[in-house]
């Protein structure tokens, strides 16, 4: 299982049109200019994982998470991150080759969740990414800044990384 | 449980030890349980030495030390049970360009098992991703993105240098 | 004494606009008074919009214009009342490249007037200043320093990139 | 008033030996390898002016400060590390054209302060600190990782920055 393209809409700064970065295995590069939006990716990757917690995702309410419009683009009404996942190695117990999983929220703060385009719960969705080892706040995705968090931590929670893997 | 906890903790220590070793030249470095006994009784404590110093304890490693020692254990769990997909947001911050540089060699080698998508703003790592992804706002206030070719980009950084 | 504290108060929220606008090409930032009346009973905010953006609060500015506005803080107060001497550690390490040379071209106007001591791992940085002081460790745990020529580490620095 | 020079002997990875930093007015860059000592300059400048929290020196005690040792060198007695201020602006109330005011620590956690070359207390050594404007815990020196913080403080703290100025 690997990410094949995360798609975007009315996310952070990514506007009200769809927009789609596609992905493949190996080892691929973000670059731009500070401000542009590279770590409003990380943060639509960690919503559609299931982070609760809106400032996780550095918002103070999940409906932060919603494009809040520019001098020419008006505000969206929901923000929706879909991921597709290359299943080809059948590392999700579902059959298709490939997975979309996606997170909506609208600005009360709602929001849901779809498998392959069916609506499910997020404890269906989180069991489904528990298949694969990937959970909401897991050690394979470093948040900026927080690098050093591995090493400031005490033992004890340091060992809890190691029992989720084992 | 505890057998299991056990096999799982020798096997990414042994992982540690080696990773660490590549990173940080002339640095050693062990991850070691707190409690001989039950390793539930105790935590785990990262002891890295790089350049073979006398270093007490992991909390006097320097910005760029910590940085180092926390992605050898990344890498070090990855070997032993890889996830499906690493997502590294400016790790790579408090490294002096060798580190970054080696870092960079490090993830190459392992991205050959399991996907890495790196955000970075030095020179050193861009240059050894496969692909690369340029975010941009032309508009303001609205990301765009953009494929973009790494011989390209790395000319580019090297005529601003 | 609210009166000699909103003359400081419009001198360095005065510096800082101009400042940001210098170091951030197309953006605009103001520092504003929470309260209208007596000043002491609120405190003070930063209002960044860093490239004309609709920026809620600066909160969700990025990593590296929080550094920017930060910088353009010090800078606004350092020109209202310089301190004797300003230690600036990796201040540049979320700094984008031309950022960094914005940033490093900002403090040579301002040690002009007053003493900067910039700790960098960043090219852009280093060649800009006046001198350079090399920090090494070449015999395990024990640090050496060594006046450096900016002109050598540039090139070598250009050398590795 | 700036920093002519800053002296250690015993100050963390510094060693045995009297180690000068020569410095002047205007721009220094101080480069180096990671975990080469550039931080603990900062670390021993900050010791100077007079902080009392190991912690903000990156330290459990008052003692972690001093150098603990190689291979080759044994551990150091007690940390020292003075700075010699041009002060031929008579911005120090000090008749002398320069000011070195030294401060040291023994491994029982005792120190002292000395101001060219005389004992002083703390207190004097802050007042005569505080002619030129230069605190223990000044916006002046910003520690590695912490450029951020004056964006994340809350506003009265803030205001409390422009109000020490004013
Ligand atoms: N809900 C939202 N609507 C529109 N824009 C938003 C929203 N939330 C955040 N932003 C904008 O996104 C920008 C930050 O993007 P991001 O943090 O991804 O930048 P970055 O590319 O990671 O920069 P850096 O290199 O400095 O870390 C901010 O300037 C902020 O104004
Ligand atoms: N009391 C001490 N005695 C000897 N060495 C010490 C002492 N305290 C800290 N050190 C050493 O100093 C080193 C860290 O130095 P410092 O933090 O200054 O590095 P740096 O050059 O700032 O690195 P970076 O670029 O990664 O920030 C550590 O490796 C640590 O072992
Ligand atoms: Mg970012
Ligand atoms: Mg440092």
């Amino acid at each position: 299982v690997f990410i094949e393209k995360v798609t975007m809409k009315g996310f952070k700064s990514y506007g009200n049109k769809t927009l789609t970065l596609p992905l493949s295995k190996g080892f691929t590069c973000i670059v731009g200019p500070n401000g542009s939006g590279k770590s409003n990716i990380t943060d639509a990757i960690c919503f559609v994982v299931g982070r609760i917690s809106a400032k996780s995702m550095r918002g103070e309410r999940l409906s932060d998470l919603i494009f809040n419009g520019t001098e020419d683009e008006k505000k969206a009404e929901e923000a929706i991150v879909s991921i597709t996942f290359n299943n080809e190695d059948g590392g999700f117990p579902i059959e298709e080759k490939k997975v979309t999983i996606s997170r909506a929220v609208n600005s009360k703060g709602e929001g849901e969740y779809r498998v392959n385009g069916k609506r499910a719960t997020r404890s269906y969705v989180l069991d489904i990414f528990s298949y694969v080892g990937i959970r909401p706040d897991g050690h394979n995705i470093v948040m900026q800044g927080d690098i050093a968090h591995f090493i400031n931590m005490n033992p004890v929670d340091r060992r809890g990384i190691i029992e989720e893997i084992s | 449980k505890s057998e299991v906890f056990l096999k799982t903790f020798n096997e990414i220590a042994s992982n540690f030890s080696e990773i660490f070793s590549e990173i940080s030249p002339d640095g050693t470095a062990q991850l070691l349980l707190e409690t001989e006994g039950n390793p539930f009784d105790g935590g785990i404590i990262v002891d890295a030495k790089p350049l073979g110093k006398n270093v007490k304890t992991a909390v006097s490693l320097s910005g760029g030390e910590k940085a180092i020692t926390a992605l050898s254990l990344i890498f070090a769990i990855q070997r032993y049970k890889p996830s499906p997909f690493y997502i590294l947001d400016e790790v790579d911050a408090n490294l002096d360009d060798s580190n970054v540089e080696r870092t960079a060699d490090m993830i190459k080698r392992q991205a050959e098992k399991t996907q890495f998508i790196v955000i970075t703003l030095r020179e050193g790592m861009m240059s050894r991703a496969e692909r690369l992804f340029g975010v941009s706002m032309y508009k303001k206030g609205l990301s765009s993105m953009v494929a973009l070719e790494v011989e390209k980009v790395v000319k580019q950084e090297e005529a601003l240098a």
